[in-house]
């Protein structure tokens, strides 16, 4: 089963 | 002050078309060197960058850097009001909490304007490190648009290997699975038919059809779509507005639990 992560997973907040 | 005539208004409206369905609101970022937008989907899975250079304006000036908060619905609603062919400006005031759009027919026999409030939006700004993508996809956006809308009625998700040979679309579902592969072109008469893969190593990602269908709305604008993965990366879906600027979809890949 694969899951979604959100885009905050990978780009931190600048 | 800040204002920037387009004169190939129709531009601007794609761009709405582009983004509407996937932001209800975003910031647009004016500067001197061009108007941004960085916003996420509702859902955090997605991030759009768009990105208007100053140059690619017929009249540009902003005096003042202005973050105008939009309603995209609203805005959506206002450029509607303009025809494909007329010129679009956007002014504002600095400080201002409007701004204008003013419409312009070819012949300038008929002039519009149109003012809306502009909203304060609290969001987040992601950055977005410089990446050396392991595999880039460049293919004509309308068979992008295509190979997503056949492979959603199979499953929620497209898995997408790129490998030297090409690159695979796979969806499964209830109905059974399907698959869509495309090999490099080896010659084409027209550059934006062409299928171009440049990889470094292979890789195969999963990625939600429903995003994927949102970004192909912004097809109207090139016909080509480049799309660039990395192992554990998300998908970079770049599509380039004439010769202004360009919107990125970033959505991130599916992950085994």
């Amino acid at each position: 089963m694969s899951s979604q992560k959100t885009i905050k997973n990978f780009f931190k907040p600048s | 002050m800040f204002e920037a005539r387009l004169v190939q208004g129709s531009l601007l409206k794609k761009v709405l078309d582009a983004i509407k369905e996937l932001l209800n609101e975003a910031s647009w970022d004016c500067a001197d060197s061009g108007i941004q937008l960085q916003a996420m989907d509702n859902s955090h899975v997605s991030l759009v960058s768009v990105n208007l250079r100053a140059e690619g304006f017929d009249k540009y000036r902003c005096d003042r850097n202005l973050i105008m908060g939009m309603d995209l619905t609203s805005m959506s609603k206002i450029l509607k009001c303009a025809a494909n062919d007329d010129i679009i400006t956007m002014k504002a005031q600095d400080n201002a909490d409007t701004v204008t759009f003013i419409f312009e027919s070819p012949s300038q026999e008929k002039v519009s304007d149109y003012e809306m409030k502009l909203m304060n939006l609290d969001q987040d700004h992601l950055g977005i490190p410089e990446t050396d993508y392991a595999c880039v996809i460049k293919l004509p956006s309308g068979e992008f648009a295509r190979i997503c809308r056949d492979l959603s009625n199979f499953g929620e998700s497209i898995v997408i290997a790129c490998s030297k040979e090409g690159v695979k679309f796979s969806a499964a579902g209830d109905i059974g699975t399907g698959n869509i592969k495309l090999a490099q072109t080896s010659s084409v008469d027209k550059e934006e038919e062409a299928v171009i893969i440049e990889m470094q190593e292979p890789v195969t990602l999963t990625f939600a059809c429903r995003y994927l269908n949102m970004f192909t709305k912004a097809t109207p604008l090139s016909p080509q779509v480049s799309l660039s993965m990395s192992p554990d990366v998300p998908l970079v879906v770049e599509y380039s507005i004439g010769d202004i600027g360009q919107i990125q979809y970033f959505l991130a890949p599916k992950i085994d639990d």
